[in-house]
């Protein structure tokens, strides 16, 4: 398809000449916001010998608070059809992704698939996705859900029941994301959610950010009792690769929690897929 | 019932946190695997068994049904080597869904009719992407393309639809899929 766009029945995405994420529309509400997304790597830290503590299986370390940014590098296009609409992005070798709008679901997914992650240079990665809103007001505070029951708020460098000595600026302020992470615009108006489909790690840093924690793979062990890096291996003997999915939501605050719950619902007890061949045309089968 | 204990008894012991979040060694991990793909494989004797409970008119064996464990890969020998196939969605929420979905085909055009076994649906066919090309698989894949269609599925219900490519289909060969278990 030409053009920069997909679009379906309640989402339409647009995409710079680039290929870059650039603006998200929800065609129900009438939203449109300008938005980014990079994909992005902590190096993991590797202790040393005043600071011991290594980034490893239990304990997310980064080596500085600036992650190395992995910038697109393939615009694989846009196919379109009446049931779905996708674009294909490729940002490395080991990092990739398609982005789909469905012509009848009120959701804009994100399939990320990123591995193996290079160790070569002896250095560990931990790889993140970064989604932002320009000027969204979000005052660094977001949504996490617990365990996939009850929606908290978060704030940076907080922590309501103690005063809180931040000594991690990054790791600090990862919380658990089991379900969905979302910002709600300075104007109370908007609220951004994006829905994931395994455990993850989320935060907002800046202003406008959605940060998603999507693959780790690490050089030295942590020193908690597991006793090897976090360096896990497929049946190839290369690192693994790991593929999964982000529900992004744009909506207006006072609707968008009937639409994320019912996303959310789906996305957790997704149908079970079973197959046959039983060599019999479909009315017999019927 | 001991099919079914055995997928319960694996899944409990992979709900220690070393079984779901990498805090466990290299070697642990290979055993978790094995454990919930032996567990799996136990559970679609289980879901067998429901089918033939479930579809057959008396009289008529149900078609065996099979799980395709790297559909997320873009593998499946039902849908990539075979002309025509049968797919069942079960639906475990208490309320309609629509459902899309995405099946490797080999071919390039197909018609999908909807549970009555007549009516076409709408479908695309699109590429399989070259980020999941990147991926290393156990056996060669068959599939060039992604059949994309949309079902509606009852209320903790199911459905099947129905496959059917109209073209390109005279090399194709089904295998029956073995039982996957880690090394």
């Amino acid at each position: 398809k030409a053009g920069n766009t997909i679009s379906g029945k309640y989402y339409s995405v647009t995409f710079d000449n680039n290929g870059n994420l650039q603006s998200i529309t929800n065609l129900t509400s009438g939203l449109t916001v300008p938005i980014t997304q990079n994909f992005l790597y902590y190096k993991g830290f590797p202790g040393n010998s005043t600071d011991g503590q290594a980034s490893g299986a239990y304990i997310f370390r980064p080596d500085g608070n600036t992650p190395i940014q992995i910038p697109l590098t393939t615009w694989g296009g846009i196919y379109a059809g009446s049931v779905v609409q996708e674009a294909y992005q490729q940002f490395s070798s080991w990092a990739s992704q398609v982005v789909r709008v469905y012509a009848d679901k009120p959701y804009v997914e994100v399939q990320w698939t990123i591995g193996p992650i290079p160790i070569d240079d002896n250095v560990g990665k931990e790889v993140v996705t970064r989604y932002n809103i320009p000027n969204f007001g979000n005052n660094g505070v977001f949504n996490t859900d617990a365990n996939g029951r009850e929606i908290l708020q978060r704030q940076l460098n907080y922590r309501p029941t103690w005063n809180l000595q931040q000594t991690e600026p990054v790791a600090g302020n990862y919380f658990p994301v089991n379900a969905g992470i979302g910002i709600t615009s300075g104007d109370a108006k908007t609220l951004f959610s994006v829905l994931v489909d395994r455990s993850e790690g989320g935060t907002s840093l800046n202003d406008g950010d959605v940060e998603l924690m999507l693959h780790r793979r690490l050089v030295k062990d942590d020193g908690r009792g597991v006793g090897e890096a976090l360096n896990e291996l497929g049946s190839d003997g290369n690192g693994l690769i790991v593929r999964g999915s982000h529900y992004l939501l744009l909506d207006s605050l006072s609707s968008a929690a009937r639409v994320y719950r019912t996303v959310a619902q789906e996305v957790l007890l997704t149908p079970q897929v079973i197959f046959s061949n039983s060599n019999t045309n479909s009315a017999q089968y019927v | 019932a001991v099919h079914l204990q055995h997928l319960a008894e694996v899944l409990g012991v992979a709900q220690h946190h070393d079984g779901i979040s990498g805090t466990s060694k290299q070697a642990v991990a290979y055993d978790y695997a094995q454990r919930l793909a032996d567990g799996v494989n136990a559970g679609q004797n289980v879901i067998n068994d429901a089918f033939h409970k479930l579809l057959p008119k008396a009289g008529t064996p149900a078609p065996i049904q099979g799980l395709c464990t790297y559909l997320n890969i873009s593998i499946c020998n039902y849908t990539e080597t075979t002309s025509s196939f049968e797919v069942t969605f079960y639906n475990p929420l208490g309320r309609p869904v629509l459902f899309v979905a995405r099946l490797p085909v080999a071919g390039s055009d197909y018609i999908v009719y909807a549970s009555d076994g007549v009516t076409p649906v709408p479908n695309d066919i699109h590429p399989i992407s070259q980020d999941t090309f990147r991926i290393p698989t156990p056996e060669p894949r068959a599939a060039k393309n992604e059949l994309v269609f949309s079902v509606n599925i009852p209320a903790a219900g199911f459905v099947t639809y129905f496959g059917k490519q109209l073209s390109d289909g005279s090399s194709l060969k089904f295998k029956p899929e073995s039982p996957k278990v880690s090394a």
